[in-house]
This record gives C-alpha cells, structure tokens and sequence, in this order.
C-alpha cells in the first residue's frame, strides 16, 4: 500500500482504586475490561473508518498508580513474537491471558493493528543474580496484533520514568521492529523518545517508515508539552509518529497525534473535558515517498557564520523545568539579539507587529544536563512570553500572548545533529506549517 | 507573512553523547 489510514485514541482511563494490598485476579480483570470496553468501541469505529492500524495509550489498560505489589494482579505472561501465537484462535496455549485474547479479538473481528500497552510477568529464581527479591521481573509492555490478531511485536519499555516504581528496566534495550503492507514500524513508549536508543536508532539504523508510541504524558509548558514536543521529534527524526496519550486534566495529560515528517496531520489537545478522543488521518506508508518530505537540515551551519549581534543587552538567569537558562530581554518591537551560555550561543532577529507594555519577550540558552525526572543533557534556544513583565517569571508557563510577531528567525551554534524545532501560539495551539519554514542551514524562520 | 501571536519557540537540542546511561531513574534502583 502506498497509503495507509491510521488512527489514535487518546484514552481518559478508568483508574482502578489506589489500594494498599492487592486486589484479586478476577477484581483487576474486572477493570481492565472496563477500559478495553471503551478502548473497543474506538477500534470498532476506527475500523468501520477504514483505519489499517490504532494505537491506544500507555497505561490505558490499568492505570499507572500502583506498587510492585498491586499491580501484579493485573499482568500476564506475554511470550516474544517469535512463538507464532494468535491469543484469539488458542487463547489457552500461554495459560491465564484473558486481556491478550480480547485484543487480539479486537484486531481479528475487525481487522485491524491494535497496539496496546499492558504489564509483563516473567518468572525468575536465585540463579540470576538481577532477580528481584519476589522471584519475578514485571515489565511495561507494548503489545501490537496484526489484522488477523496475531501477536507481531512486544516491545519493553528501556527508559522508565522516575515514579514508575512498580516495574523493572529490562536488562538491554532491544530495538523492535515489524512489519505490514503499509510499511516497516518501529514502537517504543513515552519517554523513551528522549532516547538514542532506541528512539533514534530504530530511525537511523532499523529505517522504519513509522512509529507507533503510547504514551501517558503530562504536559510541561512551556517546552515540553506532548504536541509540541513530539511533532517536533517527527519533523526532525523525518518519520510518521502516532502518539496515544493518555487524558486526565487533573493531571495535565493530554495531547495526541498523528504527525507525518512534512506536517502535522492532526492532533488533539483538550484540557476542558474529561472525554476521550479518536483521531484518524491517512499516511503515506513511505515519508520519503512525499513532495514534501523534509530534507536534511544543518541545525548550526547558519549561526556558525553569525557575528553575534552586539545590541546593548543584559543578560539574567531563569529557570525552565529546573534547568537554568541564561536570558535576555527583547527590549524593541524589532531587533537582533544573540545570547550564549557554554557552547551554544542562540541568535534571534525579529520583527514585532507592536511592543506591548504588558507583555515581555526574552531569548534564552540553555547547555547542559538536565537532572529532574531523568537525566538527559540539552542545548535549547527559546524565544518565550515571559508569565508576567517581571523578568524574574520568565520560564514559567504561559497559555496566553497578544504580542505578534511579523518576521521571527532562529538559529544556534548546536554540537548536535539532533535538534527538535517548535512553535507553540497563544492557546497552546500549533503553529501550521505555513507560516514558518526550517531552512537548510538551521534557521527556524518565518515565511515571508 | 501572517503575524503570529507566538508563546514559545525552541529549537531543542539533544546530546545524547553527554547522556548518562540511563535516561530514567537512573542506576540506583538497578542496585
């Protein structure tokens, strides 16, 4: 197939009562059928719609609040790919795996690739001296089932965020991989895609076209949102991305997608209801194939060649997500700045439609290792509303700008080829694609 | 151009050569 119709369901999970002992099989089997109830009529719909392909979100089985202890009740022996398995033709081969039966259910009724994410119990003993004290590894899973409800992937999830508490990291991270009629995909889930492996080399070294990735993401503002963040990892890395996240406002989780390399084909971000969201959008089963598909961008060959501007400025500190940025205000409604910290020095040339007194603008660079909720180093060139026209605000999140800006150009002497560029406008909405281009040389411009 | 009412903008860089092992939490829970 040339093209493929994809779909992704943002999941508002039903969240099983935060208990302190275990709750029985049969209880958590109670509600992880809740959820696949909901997750069901999305497939359904989805399928009806065409779609060749869903992917729901991490967690969106059981939750994500549990211990070692309680989310045990809920897992199930997930054999590798390799055994041939279809759990909706001999659902009793792997023993107790009623939940891997009713998705592969799923997939085959209604012909169609589910991708879920559900727990894996592995049995070990003394022999293995990583075995954990209560004989088993427990392991965050991405499970897919072909249109005939075949299992044809799991995936373990290597990078574990910091309050994932109740499973283990798997001994290595393995790239996995597999294949349809509508290209080769790639799967890994939520934080992993701050990762180079696997996230950057299942692109480089394993080629896939696409990417399927659950996720249960909070959002950070004002740069780590889910949209923003992971549009921008599909534009750089030039492959499609189906992101499944989770929904709960009370949590700020919210924002999926499905983004191709050229654009955002759609997306969903929804902090006023408590209501899932099914989104489908048609992809071409080979990025490359596309017009549009980006080529390779040089993100530091223009600011290399930068005198950096030397407009009478004073630089100060701020802090974005615990890493301390190094700032300078944008004092007109038209200017160059350039602001450096370590290595990287970040240029901005820009045009206002006003300058408004209420509202403050700076431009701030970022080097180093970010140590909160995981450790992953940055190079980072922001331009940002400041919360409020007290410089001390800058870096705290903003839904809201009146400023506008006619004519806008970024760019940074970065040491890394890996640069993820977004735009985020008033109301936390995406720019479109045609209001601003990603030349060549690195420049992050507006179009003219 | 159209003006744009921007919140933020960012090119977001990763090193990954200057990463730790572990992105997530880290060796200690290994241990």
């Amino acid at each position: 197939l040339d093209t493929f119709i994809a779909a992704v369901y943002e999941h508002a999970v039903i969240l099983p009562n935060k208990t302190e002992m275990p709750v029985s099989k049969e209880e958590a089997l109670l509600y992880m059928n809740k959820n696949i109830d909901v997750l069901e009529k999305a497939v359904k719909l989805a399928a009806r719609m065409g779609a060749h392909i869903i992917v729901t979100p991490e967690d969106g089985i059981y939750g994500w609040e549990f211990t070692r202890e309680t989310i045990y009740p809920y897992l199930e022996g997930i054999p590798a790919p390799e055994v041939n398995w279809t759990p909706c033709k001999d659902p009793k081969r792997f023993g107790y795996t009623p939940v891997q039966e009713r998705l592969s259910c799923l997939a085959k009724q209604n012909s169609i690739y589910v991708v879920a994410n559900i727990g894996d119990k592995k049995a070990c003993n003394a022999s293995d001296p990583q075995c954990p004290p209560d004989g088993r590894y427990q392991y965050n899973t991405n499970v897919v089932f072909d249109s005939q409800g075949k299992l044809v992937a799991r995936y373990h999830k290597y990078n574990l965020f910091e309050p994932e508490i109740q499973f283990n990291f798997p001994e290595d991270s393995k790239v996995v991989t597999f294949d349809t009629p509508f290209g080769k995909f790639g799967i890994f889930t939520c934080f992993d895609i701050f990762s180079h492996h696997p996230a950057v080399v299942v692109v480089e070294e394993f080629q896939v076209d696409s990417i399927v990735f659950p996720l249960a993401w909070y959002n950070t503002l004002p740069l780590l949102s889910a949209v923003p963040f992971q549009s921008s990892w599909a534009r750089a890395m030039r492959v499609n991305l189906l992101a499944a996240n989770t929904h709960n406002t009370r949590m700020h989780m919210t924002g999926s997608g499905i983004y191709a390399p050229e654009a955002v084909k759609v997306y969903h971000y929804d902090m006023e209801t408590h209501s899932g969201q099914l989104m489908l959008s048609e992809l071409k089963s080979r990025p490359q194939s596309d017009p549009a598909y980006p080529t390779p961008v040089d993100w530091s060959a223009f600011a290399r060649g930068v005198t950096p501007f030397s407009s009478a400025q004073s630089d100060f500190p701020g802090t974005i997500y615990f890493d301390e940025f190094t700032f300078t205000e944008l004092k007109q409604n038209t200017g160059n700045y350039t602001v450096c910290q370590k290595d990287l020095c970040c240029h901005l040339t820009y045009q206002m439609s006003e300058k408004r007194a209420d509202e403050v603008y700076a431009l701030g660079a970022f080097d180093g290792l970010h140590t909160v909720e995981g450790q992953y180093y940055l190079q980072i060139c922001t331009l940002l509303k400041c919360h409020t026209p007290d410089l001390r605000t800058c870096g705290e999140p903003v839904g809201s700008a009146f400023t506008k800006f006619e004519e806008f150009s970024l760019s940074g002497t970065f040491g890394t080829r890996y640069v993820f560029p977004q735009i985020l406008l008033s109301g936390s909405q995406l720019a479109p694609e045609r209001y601003y281009e990603i030349l060549r040389d690195g420049r992050l411009k507006s179009r003219s | 151009g159209t003006p744009l009412p921007i919140l933020v903008m960012a090119l977001y860089g990763r090193v990954f050569e200057k990463d730790p092992p572990r992105l997530g939490q880290g060796p200690k829970k290994l241990q």
